[in-house]
């Protein structure tokens, strides 16, 4: 299972 | 970070410096909705919890810490400031909004990237800010007559929608794995709730008269 990106966005 | 990002960012913050700045002017919050001021503060909130926990940039830090306090001291404004709170459309605002809150937390515990709880309450703020509209819109439409200032706020929020689509569709075209669907497909939901003011507003705006919705 892939990782989950960070949220870089607002 | 590309340049429509950046421009959506900033119509963003303009459409929130617009509303601050006819409540500080105007000592006055006539035509705004309690309830999505209400909604964006949750929004916000729910969504940069990850300001404890990831750093992106001093940027995204900066912008999210400013996110947030306009928008709570727009809230603040409407329900406790002397002045203001007298002029708020209380009897007009009447969009029941919880159950968009609630409706919104039920679809992120189904539908999101991680079942932990940030990242379901990341997809609920995705999901809320979508609809969190609705009641300003409902709003402005029964109202009629709407000052110039309150039209600008609604346009530049569109507008941050519609760069963020393009910023989107940019990165799909350049970034190998971008895949944010949640955010896409909520985005694009979010952005045609708009399309119904923006066609009237460039209407009036080409027979260079005021916005009239019809009712």
């Amino acid at each position: 299972e892939p990782e989950t990106e960070a949220h870089d966005e607002l | 970070m590309n340049i429509f990002r950046f421009a959506g960012d900033m119509t963003h913050l303009i459409s929130i410096l617009v509303l601050l700045l006819k409540i500080y002017a105007t000592k006055s919050c006539s035509g705004i909705s309690l309830k999505t001021q209400e909604l964006y503060a949750i929004v916000f909130v729910a969504r940069y919890l990850d300001l404890f926990t990831d750093f992106i940039s001093v940027y995204n830090t900066v912008m999210k810490l400013v996110f947030i306090g306009c928008s709570l001291a727009i809230v603040w404004c409407m329900r406790l400031h002397r002045v203001v709170r007298r002029t708020y459309n209380k009897d007009v605002d009447t969009f029941r909004h919880y159950f968009l809150v609630l409706g919104c937390f039920l679809l992120a515990l189904f539908v999101h990237e991680k079942f932990t709880f940030q990242e379901v309450l990341w997809a609920f703020s995705i999901y809320l800010e979508a609809v969190a509209i609705l009641p300003q819109l409902v709003l402005l439409q029964r109202s009629g007559n709407v000052d110039n200032l309150t039209v600008q706020y609604v346009f530049f929020l569109g507008a941050y929608r519609a760069f963020y689509i393009l910023n989107w569709i940019y990165r799909y075209l350049t970034e190998p794995h971008f895949g944010r669907w949640i955010a896409s497909v909520a985005g694009l939901v979010q952005t045609a709730l708009y399309a119904d003011f923006f066609y009237y507003y460039f209407i009036s705006w080409k027979n260079n008269a005021k916005l009239q919705l019809p009712a």
